[in-house]
């Protein structure tokens, strides 16, 4: 099993490579990742030898066969279709965001409760009523943006749809069956800790 | 030194126990707090072991005065001034946002270089050209929502206006000096990291 902090750092190491394959540079040492990264050069050669050996001895390591790995153990490469639930102020900047596509990812449907919202355009998609759910959605993926007091409730509405993966916005717990994957994005969460600092520092 | 583990969870127990006190607890346990955050109730009392003594023998945790104490811990009574760079989607759905008022913070200035959108308003705010900076803002709070590619020259900008802690939402490492706080929220890559635990369940 790999442990949850070398998978968060994946991306970095992704992004990172794609700078340096964009820089038409061909290998790359663990230091100079380090540099880019801000991580530690021990940190990533740890990191990678959970997915089996990269570097060549005493040259370095090959930037596209690595970003080819990486985005083979991330699955960069397929697609992913997602449905967007709450057409608020934050999922509309979700949807409009065209860096999700280089991750494969593309929105397919659009949910909310206000009538006023309900048939109206987001982005390239149509505004659908929550209430015509449920009903089997052709997505593993879904984005929670509604108001938390109606988080668990959409959540559960999500599962019945079949999704399988939740990214949840909203700062409240979801108590989901154990197969259902959430990943909690708090913004609020992100702003105490940053003010903490910067008072501790004061 | 308090580990960063131990921060990052303490505005969920301020959320946790503010429902408490929301609904007159007035005593909890930490396995009520386990239940509520999702944490175990050994990492509560851990956390808590940090900042002193808290829990009543056989009784539990005053629902009220840990409140209070988290709070000054985390400095939520304090008002916290902040400017947004950056008046695109990301930005707007930010400083829409009601919920950053319940800790304090508020948004007192926003920046932007587009020249059809200085002037414009943007909630209560009047959007001003970055053109005009730097000059020394009152704020101690920059959010970062530009562009990658402007990001690193725009944080250098922000610092030169007095800003001492940044909520990056870039994606991109920013060079600064040791004593600025940096947070990194990275949307993409809560993204990538659902979709690596989504085919790993498959
Ligand atoms: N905007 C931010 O910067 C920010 C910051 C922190 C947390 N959040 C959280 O993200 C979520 C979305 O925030 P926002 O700013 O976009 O809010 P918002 O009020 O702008 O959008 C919420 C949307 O959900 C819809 N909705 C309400 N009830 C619904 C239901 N039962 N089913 C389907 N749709 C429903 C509303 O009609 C609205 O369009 C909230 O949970 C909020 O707490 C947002
Ligand atoms: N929207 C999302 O869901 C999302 C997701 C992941 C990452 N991000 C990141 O967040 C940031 C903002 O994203 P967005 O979707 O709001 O983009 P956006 O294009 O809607 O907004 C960017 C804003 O920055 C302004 N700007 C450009 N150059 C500037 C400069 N030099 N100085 C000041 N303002 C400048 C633009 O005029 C625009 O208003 C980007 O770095 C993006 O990569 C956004």
């Amino acid at each position: 099993k790999i442990p949850e902090p070398t998978i968060e750092r994946l991306p970095l190491y992704f992004r990172c490579l794609s700078e340096f394959k964009k820089n038409d540079v061909a290998i790359v040492s663990s230091e100079e990742i380090a540099v880019h990264t801000g991580l530690k050069a021990s940190q990533f050669r740890k990191d990678l030898s959970y997915f089996g050996e990269f570097g060549i001895q005493g040259l370095g390591y090959p930037v596209s066969h690595l970003l080819d790995r990486i985005a083979g153990i991330m699955q960069l490469n397929k697609k992913h279709r997602a449905a967007l639930f709450g057409a608020g102020n934050l999922g509309a900047a979700l949807l409009h965001y065209p860096g999700f596509a280089n991750w494969g990812f593309k929105f397919t449907n659009v949910f909310d409760n206000d009538a006023e919202k309900v048939g109206q355009k987001l982005g390239e998609l149509t505004i659908e009523n929550i209430a015509s759910l449920p009903r089997m959605l052709d997505v593993s993926i879904g984005i929670l943006a509604v108001p938390a007091n109606v988080a668990d409730e959409t959540s559960r509405l999500m599962v019945k749809c079949g999704i399988k993966a939740i990214l949840n916005f909203t700062g409240t717990k979801l108590s989901l069956p154990e197969d259902i994957v959430i990943r909690n994005v708090d913004l609020t969460n992100e702003l105490a800790i940053l003010i903490y600092y910067l008072i501790s520092r004061g």
